[in-house]
């Protein structure tokens, strides 16, 4: 319905602008409406790292578009907060100073919600409570290894 | 509700049983490429109803059931189960008054699932009503896969539109 | 036939005149998200003839020209230029005795491109002629983009046989 | 015409079934044509990694997907081998094992090709003989800096 389509616009626009800064440092991002009719508009995404002056996010880099993509995700997820969220390999593409900004944000978001999250950053290790340590030492077997920060720099480097 | 404990057998490359106890609020999954962290996602989706293979990587449902290594032999059934700490009563209805609540489900390569609530059988449609107004659910922002990212960053308008009209 | 120096000036995020010296034959480039590097191979690619915006994650073909930041206005033209030790005669043609090739690029607002060989104007024509025989070219496989993985391993058996005729 | 199709369709199969053991440390890979008719086949990738025994690549993992459709790039470069090559962020969904025996692979093909690799990794910033940074201390505008590799290693991590 046209109200409900708004309502859910209008709230995650809003998380979106938030979430952005707080992930960038800086910068702005918000969603458009494109389209006369309501029920029939397209939703573009428009952000604006810090200090850039682009629009789109076409000619973003891998790294900016993979961060733009999370603080929507995110902002998408408050929409209707679970209990708990799985994260598989999000931090991927981000450098460390990114990735940084980007645990912050986990360590605050898991105040109010378990975050069971996948990664091979080191530095989003270093933030975990729990680390689950899975290996294959018999090919196409997986098992458990319980790990401790260093133990797992050390297996993932393998 | 909380998530206490994913138990695995014979689910993808998870062949022997498993428990991947969920304690605290920032779990981290590591290890090498292709020794299973994204199948443990994959388990999560098909015990929450996830009907799509394709959304499980696999060209049928049976791809889930552990199909063989250079050492071991296929086996017949796959089986995931979800164990939830329910003490703040977060799940509305009938199980609202437990402290605990289990959902299982378990397949054989026929095609069949059998799905199970703190040891029931029960239908596919009470596992998905139990998560109605929680926010879960195998289609839900709750799991972000391997390739959500590109996913949003590669969609057309008229797709990113779809993504809000799931997500409402 | 050996890359020298890749230069550019105006080019995306390159607004001010620049020379990447390219030594030896394992060059690393490095940085943070966001500082430059995929547009390098951008002006890379640009240079050689590339002709579809698409293809420099642009909507059109001004979009390659800097467009500003917040401290510095936009410019009106980018320029890139490739330098080319020869001196081992890899190239065919009339160019085959030069020691050193360079070809160039640059492009107004207005969308017109003009080319340069060896500083002498050419047409675009004689700058893909150039790289027949050697492997070279803005689609050929020499350049493996940032989603290049990504399309081979998401492409259907129909798609990634069109590679293959593009590749021979 | 078919014969030229078949001899790509060969010789860039068989780049790939020995390239793929080499990025691997084992396992096994080859290429089949789909269909009846040579002009209308489409090409499908079975691939193995080692011990497993899967055999389309759905099911891989995301860092065994990249690793073979890296195999089958080089193999495609190497079809029509120019004097350099171009790589961004090949190396990206990684892990350390399979990152050090791709850049013993790039090592190996420097001997005959220019490599310009961009890269995060640490590991693949080690093999290099000149490092280019690239930074943007005036947001918006990019830079160069000489770096050598501790450094980069510094300089990725501010
Ligand atoms: N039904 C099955 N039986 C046996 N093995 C399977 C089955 N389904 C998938 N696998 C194996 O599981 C592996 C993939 O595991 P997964 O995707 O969880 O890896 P990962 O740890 O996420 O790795 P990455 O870090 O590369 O993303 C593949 O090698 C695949 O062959
Ligand atoms: N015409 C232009 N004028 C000014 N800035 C531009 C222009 N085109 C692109 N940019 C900027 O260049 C940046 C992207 O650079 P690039 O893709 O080279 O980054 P990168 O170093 O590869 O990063 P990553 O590691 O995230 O892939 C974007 O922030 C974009 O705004
Ligand atoms: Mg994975
Ligand atoms: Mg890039």
């Amino acid at each position: 319905t046209r109200t409900r389509f708004r309502e859910t616009f209008d709230k995650v626009n809003s998380g979106f602008q938030t979430l952005f800064p707080r992930l960038f440092g800086g910068g702005q991002a918000h969603l458009e409406l494109i389209g006369e009719e309501l029920l029939e508009s397209g939703v573009r995404v428009m952000a604006r790292p810090p200090g850039k002056r682009n629009s789109t996010i076409h000619l973003l880099s891998g790294g900016e578009k993979a961060l733009t993509a999370v603080s929507l995700l995110f902002a998408l997820f408050e929409l209707n907060p679970a209990p708990f969220c799985l994260l598989d390999e999000v931090d991927a593409p981000l450098d460390d100073a990114n990735v940084v900004r980007y645990s912050q944000m986990l360590r605050a978001l898991s105040e109010k919600t378990q975050l069971i999250y996948i990664t091979h950053n080191k530095i989003s290790m270093e933030i975990a409570e729990l680390l689950v340590g899975v290996t294959m030492s018999e090919p196409g077997v997986s098992r458990l290894v319980a790990v401790d920060v260093e133990e797992a720099l050390e297996m993932v480097a393998q | 509700m909380r998530l206490k404990k994913i138990k695995l057998s014979g689910f993808k490359s998870f062949v022997d049983p498993i428990t991947i106890p969920v304690s605290g609020n920032l779990i981290g999954i590591v290890g090498p490429n292709g020794c299973g962290k994204s199948n443990i996602i994959d388990a999560v989706r098909w015990v929450m109803g996830e009907s799509s293979a394709k959304h499980l990587r696999g060209d049928s449902m049976a791809d889930v059931i552990f199909s063989g290594s250079t050492a071991r032999k296929p086996v017949g059934k796959a089986s995931v189960e979800l164990i939830f700490d329910n003490s703040d009563g977060g799940v509305s209805g009938q199980y609202a008054a437990y402290a605990e609540i289990s959902i299982r489900r378990e397949a054989g390569r026929d095609g069949q699932s059998d799905y199970f609530l703190n040891r029931t059988r029960c239908r596919r449609k009470d596992i998905t009503d139990l998560f109605l107004g929680t926010g879960l659910g195998p289609h839900s922002y709750s799991i972000l896969e391997q390739n959500a990212v590109t996913r949003i960053i590669e969609s057309k308008p008229e797709e990113l539109r779809s993504f809000f009209e799931e997500a409402a």
